[in-house]
């Protein structure tokens, strides 16, 4: 459907000039049938790849950004949990996404974050530009993804308190952002060498991302207690955790039809149409008559 | 079709049983019937090592070789497939033979850094061959 066609197309890295432009500027990809263009959409650098125009342009219109390795260690590790190592995703997976996208902050209006906490509060400004989620891509779970590099091994239990609060930021006046809304709340966890803490933002993030919102403005308290609150222990006085700031984890359905639906994976097993018996089918005698002698012979 | 047999049985001698090996080659599959064909390529060699991260080795498949004139339910082909044999053979050698394409896929998961960096992990539909029909 059109809307669909209009939906991908506007959210692919721009390679696709708009109709309007002057036809002969238009992208010649532009001339592709709608379906494969979808495709193309969905597939750029693979599919630009294989198109000769696009070889040479591709390797040089898009330069990559280089990913922060902590994610890139993340991610590998949830595809190490997915797939198999020739790529085939693994079946006993229970979920319903299909896609993935790890984005980390911007650098824009992000307060200067003091490297080493003394277990006090830990506020940063994040700013996540998501224009690689397509139209067709919806929100299944959203997490901020924490990694702790605790220097100094913390064994007791550590109750961290988040404060989230989602800024309106008004680019055209570069007003300071105001908080829109906020929420808070606490995540228990044992530090145990636990390298990732994720906290869930689904419910904070959905509307926002089913708007087709593309930049996310939040900041972020993060306030971390150890030993265990009820016995309101002495807050230590260095938690000796280095915070970076954290990456925002979208799960994701994508509805497109490049992607793979395991729920729908009966597709796959397409049943092989039950091949008619020789002699019921008209043309197999038609077929037969090619060697004439033989149909009685082939009958047995 | 009956009648014109028999008139071409009366015509044609019966086959001689000593050739009976040549007699029922023509049954045989051909010799490079369409089935599956192994192919495996690392995204190092495209130069994709670059953006795409895993799996490091990915193997497509592909399907070739010849189908046979008469496909059966080995193929699971249509009578269309029959029909248009047919046709090749009888009216129009201009209409291709029926090809070995493939019939069913596995979908794959790679994990790739996209031109903002971000990374992202899809699985994607249809990437890799499993069967072969014709066509």
């Amino acid at each position: 459907p059109h809307s669909r066609d209009h939906a991908v197309s506007d959210k692919t890295s721009g390679f696709l000039v708009a109709p309007e432009d002057n036809p002969h500027r238009l992208n010649p990809l532009l001339r592709l049938p709608k379906g494969v263009r979808r495709g193309y959409a969905l597939l750029p650098p693979l599919l630009k790849v294989l198109s000769d125009q696009g070889r040479q342009n591709w390797e040089s219109e898009t330069p990559r950004l280089q990913p922060d390795s902590r994610a890139l260690r993340y991610m590998k590790r949830l595809y190490k949990m997915s797939a198999t190592k020739e790529g085939i995703p693994k079946a006993n997976k229970s979920h319903l996404y299909n896609t993935v996208r790890l984005f980390t902050p911007c650098s824009e209006c992000k307060h200067r974050h003091r490297e080493l906490m003394k277990g006090d509060l830990h506020s940063v400004d994040l700013l996540f530009n998501l224009d690689r989620v397509t139209a067709l891509e919806h929100l299944l779970k959203s997490v901020l993804l924490y990694s702790f590099d605790t220097s100094v091994p913390v064994s007791s239990a550590t109750t961290c308190v988040c404060h989230l609060s989602i800024k309106e930021y008004d680019f055209s006046s570069q007003v300071c952002p105001s908080a829109s809304h906020s929420i808070a709340f606490s995540l228990h966890f044992e530090f145990r060498k636990r390298r990732w803490v994720e906290v869930d933002v689904t419910s904070f993030l959905q509307p926002l991302i089913a708007t087709n919102r593309r930049n996310i403005h939040m900041a972020v308290n993060f306030t971390c207690l150890v030993g265990d609150p009820q016995r309101n222990t002495e807050q230590e006085s260095s938690l000796n955790v280095a915070l970076v700031p954290p990456s925002l984890l979208l799960y994701l359905n994508d509805t497109s039809e490049q992607a793979y639906h395991r729920w729908n994976s009966l597709r796959h097993r397409r049943k092989i149409p039950v091949w008619p018996k020789q002699r019921d089918t008209p043309l197999a005698d038609l077929a037969d008559d090619q060697g004439k002698e033989n149909t009685q012979s082939k009958r047995a | 079709s009956r009648q014109r047999r028999e008139e071409s049985l009366r015509e044609a001698p019966a086959a001689p049983p000593h050739n009976l090996s040549d007699y029922f080659k023509q049954f045989l599959f051909p010799q490079n019937e369409c089935e599956l064909h192994n192919f495996r390529l690392s995204f190092s060699q495209l130069k994709w090592d670059k953006w795409i991260i895993a799996p490091h080795r990915y193997s497509p498949q592909y399907c070739k070789g010849d189908c046979p004139r008469v496909v059966g339910h080995r193929y699971g082909s249509p009578v269309h497939t029959m029909v248009q044999n047919i046709i090749y053979e009888k009216l129009d050698a201009s209409v291709p033979k029926p090809s070995c394409v493939p019939a069913e896929y596995s979908p794959l998961s790679v994990l790739t850094i996209e031109p903002d960096g971000s990374i992202v992990y899809k699985e994607y539909e249809d990437m890799i061959a499993t069967k072969c029909t014709c066509r």
